[in-house]
């Protein structure tokens, strides 16, 4: 079982886990075309 | 505390000046014409005049900035991050080019003595800010603020300016440092920044591959010894939780890269990574192991009549970047261990030795695993180490009837099974690429399991070593030939016991691992 | 036999579990790495397109930033000046160029619905843009399928290449689709 400290981390990384980091935060602001993810359909190329 | 009367007007002033500044039309992205005219205004207001005022100035900045970043982000008016968060930047870009410029300008242009302390005083004071942060606001902690101001830095203090590669060794033992202390177990809720930081490409980059003679990789190894230690106590449950997944995932990804262009740091550093990673982590624990010397070539384990013995590999010892000796503890079992091995005396060591392994009677948590990987490398070498003085190498014959097999075939016999479990595991992290540990760890496995004096022994070898050849590729080439050897010699009557047939699963797993074996 | 966790029983128990609880094991019986976006096979390094440890796919060439000089950098001199971008007024080349540059971008699905308004459709299978040859006759045509020349968008050697092909119908996308709240703005 989980040490009490260990759940307290694991509380702490749920809380990050929604708000994940955006790839845009590592990179430059980009001002003509900023990234802006979206599904795509799964028979587009994926790479 | 108890900033001086005024300080925080002014610094927010001089930070929106700045961000004004900054994004303004006629500055681009090098802003320094319009830098020197700042510092005037910092002076001007009294900022640099002392180390403390300018501690504080930078304190502040950086809480106006995360404060700035908290509002935007609570917006209700305009619910899409992806158009939050570029005015998240804004604000956050304008300070770190002021930290950079400030940084870069400090001091004469040959002093890199002052350039350093400010820039550790900077991380130390954002790091400072993000853990009060972290322990104030617990589960409401954005990492986005820091994470975007750790970044955005280093790629600033990385540009190829002759100032910044003049101190880009302590930019990065300055960071190293910073991550450390900002490690997961520190600042969970930072997290999954703290491991986008520690791969970005170019921290990756000037780490691994352009710091000279690998002056960085220690530093390096210990911020992955520090995300091991933090996934471990999660990695133990059976079933993983979702932020676990993604973190684990992510470290995955990441030690792929390394194993691809780096294989040789994890060669260097893979005792400490096997001495944090839970047992049961075995795809991981196999990528680090698979790693090998990108100038070697591999013998192909599958090759029939593959003559280990024979290759020239195995005459070198790998490169092992920890002091094992150092590791056994207490003194005086370290003392006790030496004089065994040199005297093969007293008889009482071995009846003792389990006892110095276990440190409590819950099951799960019975055995120091640290002294025990340990004591297993350190026995390993010396035995090799002794091999080779009697102008031996090490092979089934010489490496048995020694002071060094009675202790691993006293562990054998002596532990329970558990014991035998971490044990066997610590014998079966030694199995990697071609060399004289992968051998001669090869050799002590195959030869205690031919003279195993109980079923249960040969059971829990080969339990250890299909447990790691079931699982997803990639496997170490040494854990690869010792299977191969130990079912195809019929020296070994592996397919004549009992544990291989006890369940038709297992019986096929066997013949199927057999055949793709051979 | 060994009776507890640490034997050959041990090790079946995560087998029988694989099977009707993958995510109890997973750990044990590992997965496909290769499935996690990386070239394993790549003969170059990975690092300097590694775009973080969640994502999916390497950087994008317009993802990598490199440092030029200041005097380059004249965007903030020149942005307000900028036409807005309007996909109607771009070639087919660029559009192309987008399609297959912003893979997972909003971008992409806009720049497929101004090749789409250009009557290039897009096979599902083949995963290529193809259109019919200007003048063309076709040689079959039914209410499933048409059999005729149309040029395809050779994305490889970058270059319409006009083929025979087979035509079913059913194997084209539809009008793509962007999401109001994605509407992309320059």
């Amino acid at each position: 079982p989980l040490l009490k400290e260990h759940q307290t981390q694991f509380q702490l990384m749920e809380s990050a886990f929604y708000h994940m980091p955006h790839l845009s935060d590592s990179e430059r602001i980009r001002p003509y075309l900023p990234r802006t993810p979206c599904p795509t359909p799964a028979y587009y190329i994926q790479s | 505390y108890e900033d001086p009367p005024g300080l925080v007007e002014k610094t927010d002033q001089l930070l929106r000046d700045w961000i004004g500044i900054y994004h303004s039309q006629h500055q681009g992205r090098d802003s320094t014409k319009a830098f020197s005219m700042f510092v005037h205004q910092m002076n001007v207001y009294g900022i640099l005049k002392t180390d403390d005022l300018i501690t504080r100035f930078f304190r502040l900045s950086t809480q106006l900035c995360v404060e700035t970043v908290y509002r935007v982000l609570a917006e209700k008016t305009n619910p899409s991050l992806s158009l939050l968060r570029p005015k998240c930047y804004h604000t956050l870009d304008a300070f770190v080019r002021l930290v950079a410029l400030l940084v870069k300008h400090s001091g004469d242009a040959n002093n890199t003595t002052t350039k350093i302390h400010l820039l550790n005083k900077v991380l130390g004071i954002v790091a400072g800010c993000l853990l009060q942060d972290h322990d104030t606001r617990i589960t409401d902690f954005q990492q986005l603020p820091y994470q975007r101001i750790f970044t955005m830095l280093f790629l600033e203090l990385n540009a190829p300016e002759p100032v910044l590669e003049a101190i880009n060794f302590h930019v990065l033992t300055a960071y190293c440092h910073t991550l450390h202390i900002l490690r997961p177990s520190k600042a969970a809720g930072f997290c999954y920044a703290w491991l986008e930081l520690v791969s970005h490409r170019v921290f990756m980059g000037r780490m691994l591959a352009t710091s000279p003679q690998q002056k960085c990789w220690p530093l390096y190894a210990q911020l992955l010894i520090d995300l091991f230690k933090y996934l471990a106590p999660f990695l133990r449950n059976a079933e993983l939780a979702k932020p676990v997944t993604m973190l684990y995932k992510g470290t995955l990804r990441v030690l792929l890269v390394l194993l691809h262009d780096f294989p040789e740091f994890l060669c260097d550093y893979h005792y400490g990574f096997c001495d944090v990673i839970p047992p049961n982590c075995i795809q991981m624990r196999n990528l680090i192991l698979s790693a090998f010397p990108r100038n070697m070539r591999l013998p192909d384990p599958f090759t029939p009549n593959l003559k280990v013995d024979m290759l020239q590999e195995i005459s070198y010892g790998p490169r092992i970047l920890a002091n094992i000796a150092m590791m056994i503890t207490p003194p005086q079992f370290k003392k006790d261990l030496d004089s065994y091995l040199k005297a093969r005396a007293p008889v009482t060591f071995l009846s003792e030795l389990r006892g110095n392994l276990q440190i409590s009677n819950n099951p799960g948590v019975r055995y120091n695993v640290q002294l025990m990987n340990a004591l297993i490398l350190y026995v390993g070498t010396q035995a090799i180490a002794y091999i080779r003085s009697k102008g031996l190498s090490p092979n089934m014959s010489t490496i048995a009837h020694s002071a060094h097999m009675d202790i691993f075939q006293n562990l054998s016999v002596d532990l329970d099974t558990e014991g035998r479990y971490l044990y066997l595991n610590a014998i079966a992290n030694q199995l990697r690429y071609p060399n004289s540990h992968t051998h001669y760890f090869s050799c002590t496995l195959l030869y205690l399991f031919a003279e195993a004096n109980t079923e249960a022994i040969q059971e829990q070898i080969t339990r250890v070593l299909l447990e790691r050849l079931i699982v997803n590729r990639p496997h170490p080439w040494g854990l690869l030939i010792t299977f191969i050897e130990l079912i195809k010699n019929p020296t070994y009557r592996f397919w004549q016991h009992e544990f291989v047939h006890c369940a038709p699963e297992i019986e096929k797993l066997f013949e199927s691992v057999a055949r793709s074996c051979m | 036999m060994v009776n507890d966790q640490f034997g050959i029983v041990g090790l079946l128990t995560f087998i029988r579990a694989a099977e009707t609880d993958p995510n109890l094991v997973s750990l044990a019986l590992g997965q496909d790495l290769t499935a996690l976006g990386l070239n394993l096979n790549s003969p170059d390094n990975l690092y300097p397109t590694f775009a973080g440890p969640w994502a999916e796919h390497p950087c994008r060439p317009q993802d990598i930033d490199f440092h030029v000089p200041p005097e380059y950098l004249i965007n903030h001199a020149i942005r307000d000046k900028l036409a807005s971008m309007k996909l109607s007024r771009y070639k087919d080349d660029l559009l192309f160029f987008m399609f297959y540059n912003n893979v997972g971008d909003v971008l992409q699905i806009a720049a497929a619905q101004e090749l789409y308004a250009r009557d290039w459709r897009y096979h599902t299978e083949d995963k290529v843009w193809i259109t019919q040859v200007p003048g063309m006759v076709l040689m079959e045509k039914t209410s499933v399928y048409e059999r005729g020349t149309y040029y395809f968008f050779d994305a490889q050697n970058w270059r319409k290449v006009a083929k025979e092909f087979y035509l079913e119908y059913n194997k084209l996308e539809g009008r793509p689709i962007m999401t109001p709240n994605l509407h992309h703005n320059s």
